[in-house]
């Protein structure tokens, strides 16, 4: 195992030991700014880990940033990942960071599904799901995108256990779920919620449950039309931005729902880079550049955030 | 590991709301068979599903026969995952 953080390839793709070493690694390292929070258990008992990112003060208002919540999408960990490396390298370089880690928290969840990453990796490269079972029920694994409690079981999921888009037998049923929903409605100040995933090159905010638009549709689309522009420059790659309704499909019971019917306006979900030729499969020569990019409409939402107090 | 020689990505460009239906269709007349990827959204955006070599043969029949326009995105899925394989193990050394 590595025992710093000097020898990890932020280019590479990682086993769930390998990044929880990492884990360990970056904490004790950067110990001025970083510190690890152990939010729950998943359904085979696997620890849930956030990284809190904080330059003082008590339940300061908070940015929170999760990936890997479909196991198979590698490249949203390693996603996560680099962007961790990022805030500590660019805090006290990068002015718009800096006054953003001054005044806010950052929360970030790498492996938001660590029984099915394992299981990628163990036994079946294209697992999707969680891994949890009950009786009776011949097939493993909900969908941890269907799970969140805004407009549970409508149009988009599915109620079939055996289908990659089960929504799971009743809201937050899955402690991977139910722990981030424990960890954000303690905190009571998050003011933005960035969840990750891969891919159709796109970045969307609420509702994928209705196609009513919520009340901040106005700032939120121009919000994400300033991301999806900061991204464009980096490498060129083009995204389409919108609700998860009406630029993409219905999709009921998925985690920026609930985050903006929870009180948390600033509420996306990225679809991540679509090269026409990989899939979620991205080589990992496209992690540090898909992560450039991203970096940049994170960083654009981040301190929108910061400049709009709600 | 779970082995995915043969498998195929399909890449199905709908060109109205009739043929994305008949791609919602597959999905039950098929089930477990293929895995949307990109799943049936709306006309302008692709659908990419994961087809096992076994049921290839039976899609595409299907796609040809309904007039889907496809492409063959990923040609083989296990030989990107050997490679992932590889470059991981590479990089551990």
């Amino acid at each position: 195992l590595e025992r710093s953080t000097s020898s990890f390839s932020y280019s590479s793709y990682h086993t769930l030991e390998e990044i929880y070493s990492w884990i360990d690694s970056f904490v004790t390292e950067h110990a001025n700014i970083v510190s690890k929070i152990q939010i729950g258990q998943s359904f085979e008992n696997r620890s849930i880990l956030v990284l809190k990112f904080s330059t003082g003060g008590f339940q300061r208002q908070a940015i929170w940033i999760d990936t890997g919540i479909h196991s198979r999408e590698w490249i949203t960990h390693a996603t996560g990942i680099w962007t961790a490396d990022k805030i500590v390298s660019e805090y006290g370089k990068d002015c718009i960071l800096t006054n953003i880690l001054d005044t806010m928290d950052i929360f970030l969840e790498i492996v938001s599904n660590p029984d099915g990453f394992a299981f990628t990796h163990s036994m079946n490269r294209l697992w999707r799901k969680n891994k949890s079972s009950r009786p009776g029920v011949a097939c493993i694994g909900v969908d941890l995108n269907r799970n969140w409690k805004s407009g549970f079981g409508g149009n988009g999921s599915n109620d079939n256990p055996c289908s990659e888009t089960y929504h799971g037998p009743y809201p937050h049923s899955e402690p991977e779920v139910s722990a981030i929903v424990k960890f954000i409605t303690d905190h009571r100040n998050i003011k933005a919620l960035i969840s990750i995933h891969s891919y159709s090159q796109m970045l969307m905010y609420p509702y994928g449950y209705s196609l009513e638009p919520v009340s901040s549709k106005e700032e939120l689309c121009n919000l994400s039309k300033s991301a999806a522009q900061a991204l464009y420059k980096v490498h060129g790659m083009q995204y389409t931005y919108g609700s998860i309704s009406t630029t993409l499909y219905m999709a009921s019971g998925v985690t920026v729902d609930w985050a903006y019917d929870s009180g948390i306006k600033y509420s996306f979900s990225f679809e991540l880079r679509d090269t026409g030729q990989y899939g979620f499969l991205l080589p990992a020569t496209q992690i540090i550049p898909t992560a450039q990019e991203t970096w940049m409409a994170i960083r654009t939402i981040m301190i929108h955030t910061l400049n709009h107090p709600y | 590991q779970m082995n995915f020689t043969g498998d195929q990505v399909l890449r199905v460009l709908a060109k109205n709301d009739k043929q994305l239906s008949l791609l919602r269709d597959l999905e039950g007349l098929k089930p477990l068979k293929v895995d949307f990827w990109r799943g049936p959204a709306r006309p302008s955006l692709p659908v990419d599903m994961r087809v096992p070599y076994s049921e290839l043969k039976d899609v595409k029949e299907y796609l040809e026969s309904h007039g889907l326009a496809y492409s063959i995105m990923i040609k083989d899925i296990q030989v990107l995952l050997d490679q992932e394989r590889e470059a991981m193990a590479k990089s551990r050394r």
